[in-house]
This record gives C-alpha cells, sequence and structure tokens, in this order.
C-alpha cells in the first residue's frame, strides 16, 4: 500500500495473508469459516498447493499474536475466465482451508457485495503487506488507505478501452500516491454501508504503483458474487482426519460393536 | 447516494457469526 498507515489489530479482522514457501506473497480475506477469497493470479498453475499456507488474525508479519491461525490449503478454485478475456480478467480464486477459521473479534468474515450493488460516494478502504514504496520497500505492518473509487468509463479513458472490463473496478487517490501495490494483490476493497462492511473489491493489477495517472484496478467482486455464493455452498467440506485409535480402546470398540451386533440377533 | 441492500439481503455465510461486523470498542 503506497500512502497508507499502519493498521490496528482489530480494524481489518477479514484479512488474510497468503504465504507461498514460508513468504508473503498475496493478501486475502475471509468469507467464511472454510474459505478464503484472493486473487487468481496469486496461484498460478506452475505453483504447489502444499506449498500455501494461510494466516488470519495478523497485524504484524513477523509475530503471531493470540488470535493468530495458520491453515493448510484443501483446494483452490480459480474462475473460468481468469485469463480468458483479458491477461488478469476474471482475477478471484475462492480457497478453501482444511480445517475452519474459529472467529474472535480479531478474525471475522466479511460480506460480499451482492451482484447489484451500486456504488457511488462511498469511504472504502484497502489493506494490505505490499510494498510501501515505488522502490518496493516493504512493512511487515498491516497497512491501511482510504481509496476514492474512480468511475469505471474515466478508468477505461485512463488504461484504454480494452484494458478495462465489466468485471473490474477502479480506485485511487492520484493526486496523492495513494494507491495498492505488488503484494497486496487478493487483498480487499471494502466499504462500510450502515455499519457493516461489505467487500467490492479484491487487488488485481494496475500500471506499476506510482504512475499518477493510473488508479489500481480491482476485481469487482459484485460480479461474482453468484460464483462465490454456488461454490461455498456446493463444494464439500475436507476430509477431517478421524483421532488415532489406541489399540486397546479399538479392541475395546470392537467387542462392544460385536456385543451389540449379537445382541440384536438376539 | 449508496443504495444499501435490505439485511434479508446481506450475505453471511457463517453460521454464527455475521459478516461484516467489526468489534467496536467505545472510548
Amino acid at each position: 500500500i503506497l500512502g497508507g498507515v499502519d493498521a490496528l489489530e482489530t480494524k481489518w479482522p477479514w484479512q488474510a495473508s497468503v504465504h507461498y514457501a514460508g513468504f508473503h506473497i498475496c493478501g486475502g480475506s475471509i468469507i467464511d469459516e472454510y474459505w478464503i477469497l484472493s486473487a487468481a493470479h496469486c496461484f498460478d498453475r506452475n505453483k504447489n498447493i502444499k506449498a500455501f499456507d494461510m494466516y488470519v488474525g495478523l497485524v504484524d508479519l513477523k509475530i503471531a499474536g493470540n488470535h493468530t491461525q495458520w491453515f493448510e490449503v484443501n483446494r483452490v478454485i480459480i474462475h473460468p475466465t481468469y485469463g480468458l478475456y483479458h491477461s488478469i480478467g476474471g482475477d478471484i480464486a475462492l480457497v478453501q482451508l482444511k480445517t475452519r477459521i474459529v472467529f474472535s473479534d480479531s478474525v471475522l468474515p466479511i460480506c460480499i457485495a451482492p451482484p447489484d450493488l451500486t456504488l457511488s460516494n462511498l469511504s472504502c478502504w484497502a489493506t494490505g503487506w505490499g510494498s510501501i514504496s515505488r522502490q518496493g520497500e516493504t512493512s511487515n505492518k498491516l497497512q491501511e488507505v482510504r481509496l476514492p473509487l474512480v468511475p469505471w468509463q474515466l478508468c477505461r479513458l485512463l488504461y484504454g478501452q480494452t484494458d478495462i472490463l465489466p468485471d473490474m473496478l477502479c480506485a485511487g487517490n492520484v493526486r496523492d500516491m495513494k494507491t495498492a501495490c505488488e503484494g497486496d494483490s487478493g487483498g480487499p476493497l471494502v466499504c462500510e454501508f450502515d455499519r457493516t462492511w461489505v467487500q467490492i473489491g479484491i487487488v488485481s493489477w494496475g500500471q506499476g504503483c506510482a504512475y499518477p495517472m493510473y488508479p489500481t484496478v480491482f476485481t469487482r467482486v459484485s460480479f461474482f458474487s453468484k460464483w462465490i455464493h454456488h461454490h461455498i455452498e456446493n463444494t464439500p467440506l475436507p476430509l477431517q482426519p478421524l483421532p488415532a485409535l489406541s489399540s486397546t480402546l479399538g479392541a475395546i470398540i470392537n467387542v462392544l460393536m460385536t456385543s451389540l451386533a449379537v445382541l440384536s440377533v438376539l | 447516494t449508496a443504495h444499501r441492500h435490505p439485511a434479508s439481503e446481506e450475505v453471511a455465510f457463517s453460521r454464527d457469526v455475521a459478516c461484516g461486523q467489526r468489534h467496536v470498542q467505545g472510548k
């Protein structure tokens, strides 16, 4: 995040960090006890799914707090239009965790923007652990920045008609150099509606981080909300590992089961 | 103005926790 400030611990409780091979590479957001929403380009095909870890309840990347939780990834669902109509179009991924998230004041889900959400005059914020300068400096502290939405037609004028698709939206303070940057991808753009926070965007791409005329381009979450719902409601939960029975306990259960079977026959 | 949808249309996938409701501390 360029032009941001350090975030307090419970302010963005839906923020997640996507780690690959032990390093933060992208952001994400909690949308369910088993699901993290992120960007498809964070999960390129040549990456090994087993090398991904998800962290929630984190503010400082180097310090696990009382509410920090770590998860392995069970599956990643990439939108079928990713890269189809635009090199980074359809940039959305659903990450199913192997075990469920325990919610607390520091770990909570964000609401998903409904398909017909109207965006205007909103106060919206982006968060992330990405670069904090155009030279690529990073911060371990989660950064937050308030970003004005840039009208879609204006964004098309800035980037070109073919670069900004209907599944994208733009935000950024081009005058004060406030924007998202590398390492923020996958993180949420959230807005407050009557004390309820709703995610409207996923950090996706941009013309560098600090070109004054180019705002950040986000995946438009409302465009994909039905797809998100469909997968969360229809994807089976991960298989939970069974507790290992000791040989003695296993033997006792076997005896009990056999006794019950005999009794039922009698 | 922002058009807020009725509360019933808001999506909370988790059974026990409402989405988008961060803990607010009194000053």
